[in-house]
């Protein structure tokens, strides 16, 4: 939204991209992973292992270097327009 | 490639698809236009068909929304997801949905096709040059009717080429007003309105009433997006108005200022200090063509391919040139063989998008594209007798001097009132105006000409007409009542109870003459028999359509008799039963009957 209105604060708007630009690419990275089902809802969160299996995975998927790191590379790739269909089948 | 597990596919060649509703980014056409050539990206590959039906069932069924939109699987706003389709199948099955809080476009910016005016519907030509100054959106300058218009090319002061931008005051998507303009103010829920709303609705799709009173007459259509229409931000679809103040500074222009991301904006409405109402400008936007060719691969059992290059790659690359990469079509032929038979004829019409490295073929089987075409009314301004008929004028406007007045088009009419072959010609009914069509369709379409200078005894608005092969009486219906012309004597207006019918039926919307004296009534999905000697029907309890047409669409709003075949209307296409009762060709009013 247009920062630095007639006075601070009395702005109030809520746009649809601001909600997953708020949050941290960790937290945004988990919920891509689960809603392309490269990680089962069960093992969100839970380890380190898995996070980095799924992350592999996706950077497969998606003909990155497989780092199993939450690189720029893979966030970037993460935050780019794509299909809803998961690349994953449950 | 991928395919879905289980390969799930198939099992017929012939896939039927329908369009259930439409983006107000673009204009319908280019939205058919854009479906037709993803389909034909696969059939040009397999030996499938697609066939675009407009009612009832079909195997992949298109649609666009906003978050929850019914499935299950919510959209996620302007960007990140853009749409998502389902394997085949049943049901929901095979069916693709569009985010409409993404901006749709042809890949390249806002599509702006042109109606009416002089340039046979042609994209405005941004930026262009009008009494010496430079333009780059459609503008109501020169005009003193409000609508806005555009050069459809670089310099109009030298070309004269132009056309109306998109606007609620020329037509709607949708609803059920046959897409019939705004009618500003509208009266809904008590209030009156002077400007498309969202009130009443959850999904944040702007409408109107195209009559007065909405909560009367309940007739509505969806507004559709201004070249200037903002994404995003808390004015979804609304146009941006300039000039507005910002800070006490005023704009007249996107502008990028009070952002640290660069994104330009602009306010809908003219101080944003004050009302705080604003959007995005609009950018490229996302292909439709090439989004749909991707979840059209999806509809037909391919997965996302891990190939960077191929189209079913998870996500969106804008390209120029032919979409389909070798994996995508190892991937549809591993699933549905390769095409045995010659490739499909080129299509007829010219293509909308302009470059024609992305033209694909045509299948065959699907009806020739649309052309741009205008609301029903042509009346876009309030006054009803307002059309936009002159070229626009610098201040004070000048007479117009021979541009194409819309009323007087008839490939510009959607859904005409009636059609009814009158002494040999094909008769085009429409607003108190109607047009012919010599009968061995040589020449061009004559008219308008006046119902009122013809038949005076008319009303403006019928329902349906047929002529009487033995005593050539023309007989005409409207609403609940009905004429009977003898050259120039009349019977009437009758009511149609006289004629045996029921208070009930509201109106007839077609008329067939029929064997030993008889002619076919109907109205909407049933019909009575005619005798028309005795002007009774046989019998007051009607006969159901389908018992005697099978294959044509419930709810037409048009049948007539020509050259003995029969043919029922819906929309902008028509069905057509021959002889032998069987339904042989689906085809558009205006390209196949007017020959526009």
């Amino acid at each position: 939204a247009p920062r630095g209105g007639p006075s601070p604060g009395s702005i109030l708007i809520t746009f649809p991209e601001e909600r997953t630009r708020t949050l941290t690419d960790q937290q945004f990275a988990e919920e891509y992973l689960l809603r392309y089902g490269y990680i089962p809802a069960g093992l969100l969160g839970q380890n380190h292992t898995s996070l980095k299996h799924a992350l592999k995975k996706l950077q497969r998927q998606l003909a990155l270097t497989q780092t199993g790191e939450l690189d720029s590379a893979t966030i970037e790739a993460m935050r780019a327009p794509r299909c809803g269909v998961p690349d994953v089948a449950p | 490639f991928q395919t879905f597990e289980g390969e799930l596919k198939w099992k017929h060649q012939n896939i039927t698809y329908r369009i259930q509703n439409y983006s107000p980014d673009l204009p319908p056409e280019v939205t058919d236009d854009a479906f037709q050539r993803a389909f034909a990206l696969w059939s040009k590959v397999t030996p499938l068909t697609f066939t675009r039906v407009s009612s009832g069932e079909a195997d992949i069924l298109i649609q666009f929304g906003t978050r929850e939109h019914g499935d299950g699987y919510p959209f996620d706003g302007k960007d990140g997801l853009l749409a998502h389709a389902f394997p085949p199948g049943p049901g929901i099955q095979g069916d693709a949905h569009f985010d409409d809080e993404e901006f749709w476009t042809l890949g390249k910016g806002v599509v702006v096709k042109t109606r009416f005016g002089n340039a046979d519907g042609a994209p405005c030509h941004f930026p262009f040059t009008f009494e010496g100054s430079s333009y780059s959106a459609c503008t109501t300058d020169g005009r003193s009717d409000g609508l806005h218009w555009c050069s459809t090319t670089a310099d109009y002061d030298k070309d004269r080429l132009y056309g109306f931008c998109p606007s609620e005051l020329l037509y709607t998507l949708d609803g059920n007003a046959n897409g019939d303009p705004c009618v500003f103010p509208f009266t809904f829920d008590g209030r009156s309105y002077t400007a498309c709303t969202t009130e009443g609705r959850s999904d944040g799709y702007r409408w109107c009433a195209t009559t007065a009173s909405y909560d009367q007459d309940k007739l509505y259509g969806f507004c559709p997006n201004r070249d200037t229409a903002v994404s995003g931000g808390n004015s979804q679809g609304e146009p941006c108005v300039f000039p507005f103040t910002f800070l006490n500074r005023e704009y007249s222009a996107c502008t990028s200022e009070g952002r640290s991301d660069g994104r330009l904006w602009c306010a809908t409405t003219d101080d944003f200090d004050r009302d705080h109402k604003w959007g995005f400008c609009q950018d490229r936007g996302y292909s439709l063509f090439l989004v749909a060719a991707h979840e059209f691969g999806h509809a037909l059992g391919l997965d996302h391919s891990s190939v960077p290059e191929a189209l079913m790659f998870p996500m969106y690359r804008f390209t120029e040139g032919p979409p389909l990469h070798e994996d995508d079509v190892k991937g549809i032929q591993h699933l549905y063989g390769s095409r045995t038979e010659p490739d499909p004829e080129p299509p007829t019409s010219s293509p909308l998008e302009p470059d024609s490295t992305t033209q694909f073929n045509a299948c065959p089987s699907v009806p020739p594209p649309a052309r741009p075409t205008g609301p029903p009314t042509a009346r876009p301004s309030a006054p009803p007798t307002a059309g936009p008929t002159g070229p626009p004028t610098a201040n004070p406007p000048v007479p117009p001097t021979g541009p194409l007045d819309p009323a007087d088009d008839a490939c510009g009419v959607l859904v005409f009132d009636a059609i009814a072959e009158i002494r040999g010609q094909l008769h085009f009914f429409k607003d108190g105006r109607y047009w012919r069509v010599p009968r061995d369709s040589k020449g061009p379409t004559q008219g308008p000409f006046l119902i009122a200078n013809t038949w005076s005894a008319l009303p403006p608005k019928l329902d349906s007409a047929f002529e009487d092969p033995l005593t050539k009486k023309l007989f005409f219906f409207s609403g609940q009542k009905m004429w009977v012309y003898t050259g120039q004597s009349v019977v009437g207006p009758r009511r149609l109870e006289k004629l045996g019918l029921h208070s009930r039926v509201q109106r007839i919307t077609g008329a067939i003459q029929h064997n030993g004296g008889k002619v076919l009534l109907f109205s909407q999905n049933q019909y009575w028999r005619l005798d028309v000697k005795k002007q009774k029907v046989d019998s007051r309890e009607p006969y159901p359509v389908e018992n005697m047409f099978p294959g044509v669409p419930e709810n037409t709003h048009d049948v007539f008799l020509y050259k003995g075949d029969t043919y029922f209307c819906q929309g902008i296409f028509f069905w057509r039963v021959n002889k032998e009762n069987k339904v042989d060709l689906v085809g558009y009013v205006t390209y196949d009957l007017l020959h526009c």
